[in-house]
């Protein structure tokens, strides 16, 4: 379900400065597989997956969504599968700072037209244990809180590529498992899960990990049956 | 050098809803000591934190630091004591968007009037490995170097009471590494670190921990020799 070839993002900074944050990326996912992400801080694991997300674009090299050339799309095309096919997990949550938890969950539903679009909203917002705080807007939860909005709001669609980017970074354990417990469950379903994670213990539960170093690819295994 | 008694901070959210984030906290920390705040996602951690670092004030209690009531303290003697004497990281960062790195860095000193302020900005982001990185700003670095980026300005001003929220939260292993051994040089130095984490090894790597649940303390002992 997702193809990249020789993938390269370069980032300009002023006149004399380049800094290149990926460097020829060939990445292979097949529908239905866990691929883990993994790498050091500044590898260019978010901007990878920005790219595989359609949120970006690469600066040469190719990338087929679904057998489909990504850069060959039009912008609706690419507006529908960021709004139902992909949930997107950010590294830095990104939601709605002056709209309730719920009617941030709530949001890509009603882009979509689905009905019972708040019923399901306070669903997903309870797979992430979060019932108690539907109102409250980002800045009146906590980090991790504010986490778990981001992961329901990504899930709410029932997406079938879900990107998951640190979605345990400011979790403790128990959330942290929960978390991946409902992504396993997920996954379980049917859906091509990729996650971005810096923590070991996160990554043994993907059956793939991949790591980048410096943009580059530099280690793509299955792992053992988690 | 922190003296807290019955500590509460309570939300008002609309007419009908409070939220205790905390209810009634007894924290005393001796100057020099190592102590990590632990608990569960929600449980009150940073808004202790921002109690300690007068970045807030309580609904009710008492909240002693260097033996001076800050309830009673003057705009402008919390203000000293955030410019120089308290090192903040916080937990979003909190840099300013348009100015680049070492701007950011540079800043505590600069309201000091410290000398030298530029080469000693540059020194502290050579400490969390960013000298690469001098020139970017926020939204031109990944989240984990934003996150160091932060930690070399709270330590900049070689403050004697460091607030650590969640300071390895982004990082891989061996940036998280770096950074706390970084911490536990300032510590030997003579410094008070007190650090919320929510990962078991960074925690054991304090002189004693306390946890946190549901804005009570629930435990507070000191641990073997880290
Ligand atoms: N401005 C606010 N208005 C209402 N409730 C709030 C506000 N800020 C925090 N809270 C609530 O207070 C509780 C404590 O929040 P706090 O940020 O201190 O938790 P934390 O322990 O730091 O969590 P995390 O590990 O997720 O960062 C949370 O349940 C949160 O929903
Ligand atoms: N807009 C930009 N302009 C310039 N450089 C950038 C920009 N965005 C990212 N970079 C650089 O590209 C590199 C890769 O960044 P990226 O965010 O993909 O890393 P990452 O692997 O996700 O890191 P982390 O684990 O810290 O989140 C970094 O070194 C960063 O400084
Ligand atoms: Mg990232
Ligand atoms: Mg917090």
């Amino acid at each position: 379900v997702i193809e990249t070839c020789q993938l390269v993002k370069k980032y300009k900074l002023g006149a004399a400065t380049e800094v290149s944050a990926l460097r020829g990326i060939d990445l292979q996912v097949e529908e239905g597989e866990f691929v883990a992400i993994m790498g050091p801080s500044g590898s260019g694991k978010s901007t990878l997956m920005n790219i595989i997300g359609c949120l970006d674009v690469p600066t040469s090299g190719t990338y087929r969504l679904s057998g489909s050339e990504v850069s060959r799309m039009s912008s609706n095309q690419l507006a529908d599968l960021r709004a139902g096919k992909i949930g997107f997990i950010f590294q830095s949550f990104n939601l709605l700072p002056r709209t309730t938890a719920l009617e941030n969950v709530e949001l890509p539903l009603n882009y979509q037209g689905v009905p019972n679009a708040r019923k399901r909203a306070e669903e997903a917002l309870e797979w992430v244990g979060l019932s108690d705080r539907l109102h409250h807007r980002p800045n009146e939860l906590s980090i991790g809180q504010q986490q778990r909005v981001a992961i329901a709001r990504a899930l709410v669609t029932h997406p079938s590529l879900i990107l998951a980017d640190e979605p345990t970074g400011n979790l403790d354990t128990r959330a942290s498992q929960e978390i991946m417990s409902l992504l396993q469950t997920v996954h379980r379903q049917g859906g091509t899960l990729v996650l971005i994670t810096h923590e070991m213990e996160i990554g043994q539960h993907a059956q793939r990990v991949v790591r980048l170093r410096d943009g580059l690819l530099v280690f793509d295994e299955s792992v053992a049956d988690p």
